[in-house]
């Protein structure tokens, strides 16, 4: 695992985080980020509860296409995915051109361009918390990911990672496991 | 575009308008090393740029496969656990290739995944267990 430059994550007097939305989402979609923060909100003392309010949220969630303002455009189709701040910044944008799946078996998808929303929400989440990437594939932050793959799991890279910045939660078990199901994926790498 | 239920759809191109994702057109690139020269070896420069691999971009990358493009790939294949190679082999380009995250992997030169653990980090560690 690795941290932004200097380390930033957020204060003792902030973890009971918000967040909200740009757009107007079906809630369908909003249970995906949701289930998306149980996952990070498990292993730390971390709460994330949805607001109505975008503008007075921690965290702010959107979907843009192209130049959106913040000097990183996206690219359309697959490519970049989404990106996020580091804390204390709490703005995560997600690639409106992308072909999110939010429900169902992403990888029985006919469309090749498909991607799983929830995959890279857990992700971009890491990013917020103040997590960088990891060179560990079975890391939720591990950079890429393949169309047509879901991979939710925090893996034990992620949980270390996150938990040096904000300790555990105490009704952590200490387990984890990574499930990551793919098409595309091709790398043979050695795992770290 | 969201799917919330994916099944039933007709099979469909590999994205809207027919033309492959972005980084597609790197897979042309394959066993390209340092010394020649490739049209189009400039975006490849650019995608190292975004993601932290190219520090100090010009304004303009040129198509050469120079010592600079060679540094990025082999901390880029460091960072994803490929063979450190220096050269564009098959499978390098097929993981430049894959959609990823926007972030960089190195932010100011400073972090980097497998490449930016430094002795020190190591010894931070030790001394966590040792504390244990």
């Amino acid at each position: 695992f690795t941290f932004f430059p200097g380390t930033p994550r957020w204060p003792d007097h902030r973890q009971d985080l918000t967040y909200g939305f740009a757009d107007q989402l079906t809630d369908e979609v909003k249970a995906v980020f949701a289930r998306a923060f149980e996952r990070w909100s498990a292993v730390t003392p971390l709460t994330f509860t949805p607001t109505d309010s975008y503008f007075l949220a921690d965290i702010k969630i959107g979907f843009f296409t192209g130049d959106h303002g913040d000097g990183e455009p996206f690219d359309g189709v697959l490519g970049t995915l989404a990106h996020a701040f580091s804390p204390t910044n709490g703005r995560l944008h997600l690639d409106g051109a992308e072909d999110w799946v939010v429900a169902g078996d992403v990888r029985t998808s006919p469309l090749p361009s498909a991607v799983d929303l929830e995959s890279v929400a857990v992700h971009e989440i890491g990013h917020l918390l103040g997590l960088g990437h990891s060179s560990d594939e079975n890391a939720i932050m591990y950079p890429t990911i393949s169309s047509r793959t879901r991979k939710v799991e925090l893996g034990s890279d992620d949980v270390e990672g996150i938990q040096y910045l904000y300790g555990s939660n105490p009704n952590y078990n200490g387990s984890t496991s990574t499930t990551s199901t793919h098409e595309r994926e091709t790398s043979g790498g050695v795992r770290d | 575009r969201f799917f919330p239920n994916i099944t039933g759809l007709p099979p469909l191109p590999f994205s809207k308008n027919g033309t492959l994702a972005p980084w597609d057109a790197f897979t042309k690139f394959a066993g390209c090393r340092s010394g020649e020269k490739r049209d189009g070896l400039a975006k490849l420069k650019q995608y190292f740029n975004e993601f932290g691999y190219i520090q100090n971009a010009p304004s303009n990358f040129s198509d050469d496969f120079d010592d600079e493009l060679e540094k990025a790939l082999r901390v880029y294949q460091q960072n994803f656990n490929l063979n450190v190679t220096g050269e564009l082999d098959d499978q390098t380009l097929q993981k430049i290739v894959l959609p990823r995250c926007g972030n960089a992997d190195i932010v100011n030169g400073t972090t980097s995944m497998n490449s930016g653990k430094s002795a020190s980090f190591h010894t931070t560690k030790h001394f966590h267990t040792t504390e244990h």
